[in-house]
């Protein structure tokens, strides 16, 4: 068993349930029926270790409940920094013991099918309550076999009343509050507290101040490396992770970070992951750089004309624009001055320079919808093709090349993190001035 | 490289970074993950879940990727115990 080093310095424990699962969504579970299965799960815990655990009811408003540990059944963003994903994945989880507020809190995902006793199609309230009230009590995560704090999903327990936990489990639990040597009260109380409701969560305010140059746009280059998305402006970096949060507000240097690249470098042109070698290819003016994570190998920079890259009026490429992969058949495209060319890096040997597959270059156009100069280009999401130009996005639907309508989306709010501009008028073509802009009624 | 494989590989990293395999990154230094350690965290989850350690994300690892799971790290706090055990290194 493994234990989160954090316990509560008491024994006797309240909880309450701020929220419900909707009925939409688990209509076979009742609040009283979820009521006696929260009990049950506490009490697997209070049968071996001294511990005991008291319901305090809602008021009548339904929103007022305290206690140590208050469960409530959420959808996605709850405001714990926590996020539920929708039904499957992420099922619930619990904040260990502690003295912030939010210790011992569990959370339920309100997007499963929540169930006592169902089949695999659900997801059993019992087992999973009795895991993140391990967690409220200060167990960690198990690899032990069998043990209901293993992090996955196992099924239901089967018959709830008899339920007993594995050997790990109570060996975790009495290391924390020792070994029980009586009967466990069965937790109700006729006195019900009402406590007041926790205060409405403050959002932090932060200066930054190099947030107008990260919220501006206008990136030199966009990459996705090892699941994370980079956006380079001049001499300096930012970092989204792929759960939409940044790194850092603030900006990191190029120079401190990719060791390689000459000292006065303050322009990429284009950067991809290569997906064969997990190399990463950057492409300054005329030269390349292959970087082994962040150190530029050994004799690099090499020039661009190693790529073999011609354009239609017989002139070589001195520069690359952009350059990404595209998900949909895991070739390598590149583009400069409109054109692009296309790569099979899955055939590429040691020492041998990479060349165009024929036909190429195409002309940009092709891609239709989406500017023909980009800053940059990545594969993101579920293949999708993520092209960035100024301070927009155009997102091309896996596989996609001819869509219809392909909407431009705001890099500022939807990738770094800044607030969307306040709302203006719908601005008014300047090629027909008078005419009426609604797309409703045309 | 399929669209699919391509798609697992960055969900991969989120997960692993999520269930705290993966050290997040550090604000300051910002270190990027290497190939080397990718693997390393990928063989823990392996260890973790009771499935053959790879390395690599075969089909196994990733139907246990894709398993309904608890949203908490099953490694918690491996950075700063890592932190502590130089200081004391150090120190000595």
């Amino acid at each position: 068993y493994a234990l989160s080093g954090l316990k509560w310095h008491k024994t006797d424990l309240t909880w309450s349930v701020h929220s419900y699962p909707s009925p939409s969504q688990s209509p076979n579970l009742p609040d009283i029926l979820v009521d006696n299965i929260l009990r049950s799960a506490f009490k697997a815990w209070s049968n071996v270790a001294p511990l005991n655990f008291r319901h305090v009811a809602t008021d009548s408003g339904g929103t007022a409940a305290g206690g140590d540990i208050r469960v409530s059944f959420n959808r996605l963003f709850h405001d714990d920094g926590y996020p539920f994903d929708g039904q499957g994945g992420t099922l619930a989880h619990a904040f260990f013991p502690g003295s912030a507020e939010v210790a011992g809190d569990t959370h339920f995902d309100d997007q499963e099918v929540w169930s006592y006793g169902g089949d695999s199609s659900s997801t059993d309230l019992f087992a999973v309550a009795v895991h993140e009230f391990g967690h409220a009590l200060g167990l960690s995560h198990s690899s032990s076999d069998p043990s209901i704090m293993k992090p996955y999903y196992q099924g239901g327990v089967g018959d709830i009343v008899n339920f007993q936990l594995a050997v790990d489990d109570k060996l975790a639990i009495q290391q924390l509050y020792g070994v029980r040597d009586t009967a466990p009260s069965d937790g109700g109380d006729p006195h019900l507290p009402r406590l007041p409701s926790p205060p409405p969560p403050r959002p932090t305010q932060l200066s930054d101040p190099s947030f107008n140059e990260r919220c501006q746009g206008g990136f030199d280059a966009v990459a996705n490396i090892r699941g994370e998305v980079f956006f380079f402006k001049g001499a300096q970096f930012w970092r989204t992770k792929r759960d939409g949060s940044l790194v850092s507000n603030r900006p990191a240097q190029i120079q401190n970070f990719w060791m390689g690249l000459p000292p006065q470098t303050n322009k990429i042109d284009a950067v991809y992951e290569r997906k064969s070698d997990s190399h990463i290819i950057f492409f300054i003016e005329s030269q390349y750089w292959v970087f082994k994570d962040t150190e530029a190998m050994s004799g690099y920079p090499r020039p661009l004309s190693d790529w073999g890259m011609m354009r239609r009026n017989g002139q070589p490429v001195d520069k690359v624009e952009a350059a990404f992969i595209w998900a949909h058949n895991g070739k390598t495209y590149l583009f400069s001055g409109g054109e692009f060319w296309r790569f099979d890096e899955s055939q590429k040997r040691q020492g041998v320079h990479i060349q165009p597959e024929s036909g190429y270059p195409r002309d940009n156009s092709l891609w239709a919808g989406v500017p023909s100069h980009m800053d940059d280009i990545i594969s993101w999401g579920e293949g999708d093709a993520y092209f960035f130009k100024d301070n927009f996005y155009w997102v091309l639907k896996n596989g996609g090349l001819n869509q219809e309508v392909v909407t431009p989306q705001s890099t500022a709010v939807d990738w770094l993190r800044c607030p969307a501009p306040p709302a203006e008028p719908t601005p008014v073509d300047p090629r027909f001035p008078k005419q009426c802009n609604c797309e409703l009624n045309r | 490289i399929t669209s699919a494989q391509s798609d697992q590989y960055s969900k991969a990293m989120d997960w692993l970074g999520r269930y705290g395999y993966l050290p997040p990154p550090d604000p300051r230094t910002g270190n990027l993950h290497t190939k080397e350690g990718i693997e390393q965290a990928i063989r823990v989850m392996q260890r973790f879940g009771g499935l053959q350690e790879t390395g690599v994300l075969d089909s196994e690892t990733i139907r246990l990727m894709s398993a309904r799971r608890c949203s908490l790290p099953d490694i918690i706090g491996s950075e700063d115990r890592l932190r502590r055990k130089r200081r004391r290194r150090r120190k000595r």
